[in-house]
């Protein structure tokens, strides 16, 4: 149906990605 | 500062598989528009039987997706792999693609969140539908290993109860900058969930929405499925990457932007959660059969089963003297026929009686292992034939000529010396019978007398005497 790539713009994330969970 | 949980067990809860109600057919998909605190949220809710063999977790684009960190919209994922209903699935990392959490598709183990506590939602090869939080090892768990398997954020309902702010304390929303994790929890958007019901019955939950503009939060999408009957569900990706797609073909209206921001677009997303016509457990028959409708329909006569997985050559099961193979019974050595039942056949030995014995005379071998010793004949003359001919030391054995002459020879010389003794044994017999009747003429003309044993015998008793007093002697003297 060439609906054309999206631009990934209504993000809804559970952790923000201002810093990766480090890992203990 | 997530803990990852490496070894032991964690809270999940475990459906047994459910008894296929009669004449379920494929999914029952229902739409539906809905308020949420005087907001009409338009949305999907699935269910699905036998989910063992209809549900399926794929990779972005199919097997080495998740490897490839791939990105495909669900659409394409669906077209190609044949689903009724799709729906994204598992989280990934948005700028390199990486699958995140735990992924089991279709059998294949494709990757680990290594202990990282997140909700997972998965099916294990007996049907048990799990839910909940998986240490790593009840992961990679191969007694009754995952056939699917995906990860979500936040245990939606747990066993018909709303376990999101369990599911906060256990999913380290602790270490997020202020409220990232709260927010996520109670903003309104897009939102996907998969979980089961009562019957065992898979369900697949899709609502449109936007992130703080439309949709709902998780506290309503928990409370819209308890009044579904669903018992145990998580929540999966929402906002731009929530898709619903029906044969194919996008059935749902996407919140991110098109590059013309006129208009929306689906997401390439990661994984794909996928309905489909019932495959057969495992999809391949184990190689013995084809899928025909969900049921292996097995090869060759003596793969049984639902899975092809049982080999069966009947009630006799090779007379104990084979083992049963895809070709049927192979029999031991000594032994043949379909059912193994019969002995090797004189003159020949070993494994299906295909070789012949190698002894002398052709005499017969042991069936099982060839040796020329005396086999088992199945008449009594086959066995004199065969011990007279298979026993004699080998130096008394001659030639075959020499032996038939020789044979002739003596019988002969034994027939005329039998010949001459019986002619001598006549002419004794009539000589003396002869000889008897001259003398019995002569002996028979002269007096004669009879002497009564008594008398011969010693004393007469006194009884007897008297008698003999008073009657004439009725014998001469």
């Amino acid at each position: 149906l060439g609906s054309g790539s999206s631009r990934d713009d209504d993000l809804l994330l559970p952790y923000s990605r201002a810093r990766p969970r480090s890992v203990r | 500062d997530c803990t990852r949980v490496r070894a032991g067990s964690r809270e999940h809860e475990s459906w047994p598989l459910s008894p296929v109600t009669p004449g379920a057919r494929g999914p029952t998909v229902r739409t539906f528009v809905s308020h949420f605190e005087h907001r009409a949220v338009a949305g999907h809710l699935t269910r699905a039987a036998e989910p063992l063999r209809t549900f399926s977790v794929l990779e972005p684009g199919g097997s080495g997706g998740c490897a490839s960190r791939r990105r495909t919209t669900v659409e394409e994922t669906a077209r190609a792999a044949g689903c009724s209903v799709a729906q994204n699935g598992g989280f990934f990392r948005m700028d390199t693609g990486e699958c995140l959490g735990n992924v089991v598709s279709d059998g294949r183990r494709v990757s680990s969140a290594g202990g990282l506590q997140n909700a997972q939602f998965g099916i294990r090869r007996d049907g048990t539908l799990v839910t909940g939080y998986l240490s790593e090892e009840e992961v990679l768990d191969t007694e009754n290993p995952f056939v699917q398997l995906l990860s979500g954020v936040v245990w939606l309902i747990r066993n018909g109860s709303i376990y999101i702010n369990e599911s906060q304390a256990a999913e380290c929303n602790e270490t997020q900058e202020t409220g990232s994790f709260s927010k996520f929890v109670n903003v309104i958007s897009a939102r996907t969930a998969v979980g089961h019901d009562r019957k065992g019955r898979l369900v697949l939950f899709h609502v449109d929405g936007q992130t703080e503009q439309r949709g709902i939060n998780l506290w309503e999408m928990a409370e819209f499925l308890l009044k579904q009957d669903v018992v145990n569900a998580i929540n999966l990706d929402g906002g731009g990457s929530a898709t619903f797609v029906l044969n194919g073909t996008l059935a749902s209206y996407p919140s991110d932007h098109c590059q013309d921001n006129m208009w929306r677009c689906p997401r390439r997303v990661s994984t794909v959660v996928c309905l489909h016509e019932p495959r057969c457990q495992p999809p391949d028959c184990n190689g013995h059969g084809t899928c025909v409708e969900g049921h292996c329909q097995c090869s060759g006569h003596f793969w049984q089963g639902a899975a092809c997985d049982e080999l069966d050559c009947g009630p006799a099961n090779c007379s104990q003297h084979g083992l049963c193979t895809e070709t049927g019974c192979h029999c031991e050595a000594g032994w043949t026929g379909s059912n193994c039942s019969e002995e090797c056949p004189l003159g020949w030995y070993g494994p299906g009686c295909q070789s012949p014995c190698k002894c002398e005379h052709q005499c017969p071998c042991d069936p099982q292992t060839g040796n020329c010793s005396l086999a088992r004949a199945p008449t009594l003359t086959s066995i004199l034939s065969q011990v007279k001919q298979c026993l004699l030391p080998p130096e008394a054995t001659l030639k075959a000529g020499e032996l038939s002459l020789f044979t002739r020879t003596t019988w002969l010389a034994l027939t005329l010396a039998l010949v001459f003794l019986l002619l001598i044994s006549a002419a004794a017999n009539v000589s003396l019978f002869l000889g008897s009747r001259t003398e019995r003429r002569r002996h028979l003309d002269g007096a004669y007398v009879y002497h009564p044993l008594q008398e011969m015998n010693g004393e007469l008793l006194a009884s007897e005497k008297e008698q003999l007093g008073d009657t004439c002697n009725p014998f001469k003297d």
